[in-house]
């Protein structure tokens, strides 16, 4: 019963407001790969012009079966040596995982889709979450990050409710978005900003590496 | 599956944002447990895009440590809410296990606590029940044997509400104590956030590991999660 009476832990663990890195843009959509329509696909973009783009590290599943993504993104990583990575993207309720080659496949073209839409190659990361074993609609996800490169007005955003929707369209069973920032000062007096989300419910005792 | 980017405006190379991020990650997201299974899809980016102006850090930055020490923070924070929307859960839980012989068995010990599912069921219900704890350290699978040694070992609750007494000793010097304190026991195990000290004794390392209680909730959810 203690249980089924649930806390509202959205009001108590989601923050109404946050601070956000200079020069990252995010933008997430409902697609369509959930059933219940709501959000299912995020992009981060990185805007900041720089001759390297942005730096990127990766720690990943060291579950023998790695799902399409982490398969893909590794090898972008390794290619890039964690250089010129300036896009990641997300979709929630379906996993790609054990799909075989065209998973696979699924996985570079959603990778491709978003790099042909920000004009570098091999600058993008891909992560996906959801049921296992199945594959991806390919036609909603690609669908559905055209949308949001070329709606009208973009739907890209850094402010803090489109920081808030990208950490909605990552969840699967979560019962909140898990979304913090914070701003911190170097010993120089320079100021930085740390922004995390994250998803997380069940499945959940993980050793990345 | 656990999914997290960390986005950061600092100029950092990617080998010291690397290094940062595995040394974080050690610390906070492989130091948690809902359910004790892992992901074929587990992933956690950092990204920075240096769009500050400011020199770029690199492992022999003189700010390196200054900022790792701020992302492994932070990180547990962003970690620790996973635990807390653990499915089902109504309690964080975190393990603290101390005076270890290295930090690998304080950790072996820290999630052999976190996964088993007779602790987390009794902290549901709100039982003090110790000798699920000791079980669960015993067949820890310790890497050095002599990072447990029975007549040292001490484990306890700890409020987490500043109320006093703080600290409720189930076990000292590996025997349990007969005569503890019931009713204190419940208001300790009342609060939404638990903590378990766990004293090997045999060095000085130490893990802290978040989990959760497992409640019929859990069962309900994963009961038809295909559909």
């Amino acid at each position: 019963k203690r249980a089924m009476n649930t806390v509202d832990k959205y009001s108590l663990y989601v923050p109404k407001s946050g601070v956000f890195p200079k020069c990252l843009k995010v933008a997430s959509i409902a697609s369509g790969i959930k059933k219940n329509g709501n959000l299912d696909l995020g992009i981060i973009l990185n805007t900041h012009e720089s001759l390297n783009g942005a730096s990127l590290a990766g720690v990943f599943t060291t579950n023998k079966f790695q799902a399409a993504p982490v398969v893909v993104s590794k090898n972008v990583l390794e290619q890039q040596q964690g250089h010129n990575i300036n896009a990641i993207v997300i979709n929630s309720g379906c996993a790609n995982a054990v799909t075989g080659e065209v998973g696979m496949h699924d996985a570079r073209d959603m990778v491709q889709s978003v790099n042909s839409h920000i004009g570098r190659a091999n600058s993008t990361l891909v992560m996906s979450t959801g049921v296992i074993g199945q594959l991806l609609p390919m036609e909603k996800v690609k669908n559905g990050i055209d949308k949001m490169f070329l709606r009208k007005g973009s739907t890209f955003g850094e402010d803090y409710s489109s920081w808030l929707n990208l950490a909605k369209s990552i969840t699967t069973t979560d019962t909140f978005p898990k979304i913090i920032s914070s701003r911190f000062t170097l010993p120089n007096g320079v100021q930085y900003t740390l922004t995390g989300i994250a998803k997380g419910a069940g499945m959940i005792s993980p050793n990345m590496a | 599956t656990l999914l997290g980017v960390i986005c950061t405006d600092l100029p950092i190379s990617p080998s010291a944002l690397q290094s940062m991020l595995l040394h974080a990650t050690s610390r906070s997201f492989n130091c948690i447990s809902v359910d004790g299974d892992m992901s074929t899809n587990d992933t956690l980016y950092m990204m920075a895009n240096g769009a500050i102006e400011t020199d770029i850090i690199t492992e022999s930055s003189p700010y390196f440590n200054s900022v790792q020490e701020k992302v492994v923070d932070f990180s547990q924070k962003l970690a620790q809410l996973i635990v807390r929307d653990g499915e089902g859960a109504t309690k964080l839980v975190t393990v603290n296990v101390r005076n270890s012989l290295n930090f690998e068995d304080a950790k072996v010990v820290a999630e052999s606590i976190s996964n088993s599912m007779l602790v987390k069921t009794a902290l549901y219900g709100e039982d003090v029940n110790w000798g699920r704890i000791l079980c669960a350290i015993g067949y820890a699978k310790l890497g050095d044997v002599r990072s447990l040694d029975v007549t040292k070992l001490k484990v306890s609750f700890v409020a987490t509400d500043n109320s006093e007494p703080n600290e409720l000793v189930l076990i000292e010097n590996g025997v349990p104590q007969v005569n503890i304190n019931e009713s204190r026991a419940s208001e300790i195990l009342a609060l939404p956030d638990i903590k378990i000290v766990v004293d090997l004794g045999t060095g000085k390392e130490e893990c802290n590991f978040w989990t959760c209680d497992l409640s019929h909730e859990y069962v309900t959810i994963n009961g038809d999660y295909r559909s």
